[in-house]
Parts: C-alpha cells; sequence; structure tokens
C-alpha cells in the first residue's frame, strides 16, 4: 500500500539544518497493520506527515498503491490523500469554531452525501473511537484532553479511508480508553483498512502485526510484537 | 501546601451543563509528590488549573500557604501564581512567535534579573528537564511532540517554584525520555518543591509519594505507590 524510498528530509531556518530523515526505505503492505517506534525527536512525526502526503521529501519518492506520489501536483496530490487517507494528529488539528460533529464530518464534506447519512456515519466513528454523543455541539476546546483524540481519531476514520496514519493516537487516554482505540484500530484492520501508529506504548504496539524502530532519522530495526 | 475545600465546577454552554467535579476536597502537603490518576474526562485538569489558581471554584475554597484564595483579586491571584507555581500544560502552551529561550524565561521576566543569569537558569532548567542545548534558538514548532513537551516542563521548573502543576507531562515520551523528567521531578521535590502530577502511566505514578482517583469529578480513593 505504502513505499517510501530512500527518503531523506531536511529542515533549514536561518543557519538551523535539521536532518529528520537520513535515508528511509520501508514497505507497508496492503492490509497490515505496523507500529513506528522510537526517542522522542527520532523522526517519526515527520516520516509518517511524508507517508501521509502531508509533506514532500527533500530525497527519495513515496508510493501510495503503485502511484509516484512525487509526480502529482499539490492539487492532484491534496485529492489523493483525502480520498486515500485518514490522518491522526499528534496535536488532535481539531477546528475550534466548529462543533465536534462538524469537525468529524470534515472528510465526507466532497461527497456528496446527504446530512442524515453524513451524521449517521459521524456518530459511528465517534462511538467505534470511544466517545460518546453528548460531545456532538460540543466545541473541541470544551472537551478533556482525552477526549479531544478520540474525536481527532473518529474524524480519522469516518470516511473509511485505505489507510489510516495515527500519531500518538492513545497518548491523552487511560488504559481502558486506549484499549477501545485499539480495538476499534484492530477491527478496521480485519475489514481490510491498513494501519500505520506511531506509539511509545508497547502495549499498544504489541497490538500490531510489526514494529518498526526509528532512531536518529534512521530505520535501526523490526520487532516481533510479543502479544501477551 | 495546597487545601482544596468541597469544590464543585459546573461549565455551561447554551443548553449544556458539564458538573467537571462534584465536591472535591483534598490536601497537599508542603514538600510531598502526589500523583492524580483517573479515567479521561473525570475531571482532573479541571481539578489542577483550580489548584493551579487558574480557574476558580463555582463552589468551595482553595488555600496556597494558608491563603484563602477566593478572597485574592484576579490581579493578586495572577501576582501569587507567576511566584508560588510552576505549570505544565497537557497541550503545552508554547508560544510559537518566541524562541525556546523566550519561552522558557517568561516566567523570569518579572524578576529583574541580569539577561546572563536568566539564560543560564533557563538552559540549566531545558537540562533538567531532559532537553538540548541545540533547540533555544528555534520556535516551538520546529521541534518534535516531545521536545515541545520538555521545553514546556523547563518554563513550569526555571523559577524554582515551591509548587509544580505537572498535567500528563510524559504522555509524548519515550520511556528513556521520560525517566529522566521523573527523576527530575524526584530531585526538586528532595530539594523542597511540591509536586502535583497528573498521569494515565502508572509507572510515572509510583515515582510519587502517593496517587489520589478521581471518576465522575469525585476523588473515589488513594493508593500506595508500588516501586518495583
Ligand atoms: N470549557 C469546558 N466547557 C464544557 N465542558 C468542559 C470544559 N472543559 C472540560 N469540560 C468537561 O469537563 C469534564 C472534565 O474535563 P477534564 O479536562 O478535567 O478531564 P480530564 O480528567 O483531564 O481528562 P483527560 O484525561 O482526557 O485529559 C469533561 O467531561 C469535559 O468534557
Ligand atoms: N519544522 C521544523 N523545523 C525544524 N526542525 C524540525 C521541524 N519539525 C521537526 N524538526 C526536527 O526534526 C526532528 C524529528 O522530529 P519529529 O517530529 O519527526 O520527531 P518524533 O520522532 O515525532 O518525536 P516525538 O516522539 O517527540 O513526537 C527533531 O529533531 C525536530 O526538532
Ligand atoms: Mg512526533
Ligand atoms: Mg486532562
Amino acid at each position: 500500500a505504502i513505499v517510501v524510498e530512500e527518503v531523506y528530509k531536511v529542515y533549514r531556518s536561518g543557519t538551523n539544518v535539521t536532518w529528520a530523515l537520513r535515508g528511509v526505505s520501508l514497505s507497508v503492505d496492503r492490509g497490515s497493520f505496523v507500529s513506528i517506534m522510537g526517542p522522542s525527536g527520532s523522526g517519526k512525526t515527520t516520516l509518517l506527515n511524508i507517508m501521509g502526503l502531508l509533506d514532500r521529501p527533500t530525497r527519495g519518492r513515496v508510493y501510495i498503491d503503485g502511484v509516484d506520489t512525487l509526480r502529482l501536483s499539490d492539487r492532484e496530490l491534496a485529492e489523493f490523500r483525502n480520498r486515500k487517507i485518514g490522518f491522526v494528529f499528534q496535536t488532535f488539528n481539531l477546528v475550534n469554531r466548529l462543533t465536534v460533529l462538524e469537525n468529524i464530518e470534515l472528510p465526507l464534506i466532497a461527497r456528496g452525501l446527504a446530512r442524515e447519512e453524513r451524521r449517521k456515519l459521524a456518530v459511528d466513528a465517534l462511538l467505534k473511537a470511544g466517545g460518546d454523543v453528548s460531545w456532538l455541539s460540543k466545541r473541541p476546546n470544551q472537551l478533556s484532553g482525552g477526549q479531544q483524540q478520540r474525536v481527532a481519531i473518529a474524524r480519522a476514520i469516518v470516511g473509511s479511508p485505505t489507510i489510516v496514519l495515527a500519531d500518538e493516537p492513545t497518548g491523552n487516554l487511560d488504559t481502558a480508553s486506549a484499549r477501545v482505540v485499539i480495538k476499534t484500530f484492530i477491527e478496521l484492520n480485519k475489514l481490510g483498512q491498513t494501519i500505520v501508529m506511531i506509539t511509545h506504548n508497547p502495549e499498544v504496539a504489541n497490538c500490531s502485526h510489526m514494529i518498526y524502530l526509528i532512531r536518529d532519522g534512521r530505520l535501526v530495526g523490526t520487532m516481533d510484537p510479543s502479544p501477551e
């Protein structure tokens, strides 16, 4: 589903030069469920953003379902991304002036669905993420950290994208809520969705099929999960 | 150091009424190191914000070092808070238009220190939080999630406040970085600082002296940490 080929990413600002990725190659097969782990600052978010077409590599290529995404224009890239990829951001990125319901429905706007149909999908996604319908008419900043995180997850899965990329989806959740989220990812994966998840939590990583280890912008190994 | 007496907090918006705290009483002795744990949405952040004088309760009182904080004007409250309390926010709340150095120095501005002296304290705080001096001239949004979290921690401890309140200080950190942060909290506590920490991580909570359990806006119990 996703092929990352010799990807480099450098950030420059003034005299500051940071090589966030230094030649990363990996391939995520369709229908797999993989985790990415590594120290803070090692390049995980940078890698996921590039896999999710939110950012372009400085060097290297990214193929999604066989398409060489570097050949796409910015506009084609956005359309491709909206259609195929659901993204859970490390900092949620919810829109504060929209309600929770409107936030979750955002990926569905371009689909020409009837209003009730869109709402039904949104409520369904929120429940799958472990959320509560009492949140629907609230604004994101009227929710707790963990509640916002679950709204962000609902928004990422509402359109049933073929690829779900999740950056630390359980960082603000207690163990019980985290388990609901992971259970949902496992179920989506059984239905055929490809899942790539960044996590610092070994218990969460152990629910995936394979763990990629990143350090200083490089892939340094893989681990077989040890479920208990 | 902190006495919370029968505190209630309600949020109203339109027809929505949420009782975030329903009669919480607790007392944190000077020099102790306590954790607060509980499900997402149970009221932990609301409680910490009230303990940190960032918010006022709907009902009930809060005493800090014997002072009845409800008798203070907003201006006196802000001054009292800036002097005594360091706060690590669940969503960091760093200022994007300032550099990392300027962000960390923010609590020191009112102290009339020489510029080199202020910088030295800031660098010291950043290293204690497990940060790196290469971050100093960057902007917060040029850092990874876990790096931003450590800058937020540095800012909270730079002024050596008598009370440190930390809301999920390790949520975005790998195990090694989290241990550096907790080690620092333990050292600050040995020097006399009172620490109150919200965490979902049992390993982190087990480093404190006592764990308060919150559920649905109520204190439901305490736990003795089981260090291994
Ligand atoms: N500004 C607000 N307006 C309305 N309701 C709010 C507001 N802030 C918080 N709440 C509600 O108050 C309750 C407690 O929120 P709080 O942020 O204290 O939870 P928490 O225990 O910190 O959760 P988490 O572990 O997810 O961070 C939640 O149900 C939340 O939806
Ligand atoms: N916009 C930017 N400008 C400059 N440097 C950046 C920028 N974004 C990220 N970096 C740097 O790139 C490196 C990798 O960052 P990244 O966010 O990918 O790390 P991460 O593995 O996700 O960390 P964490 O676990 O803390 O979230 C870090 O050293 C960071 O400081
Ligand atoms: Mg990250
Ligand atoms: Mg909270």
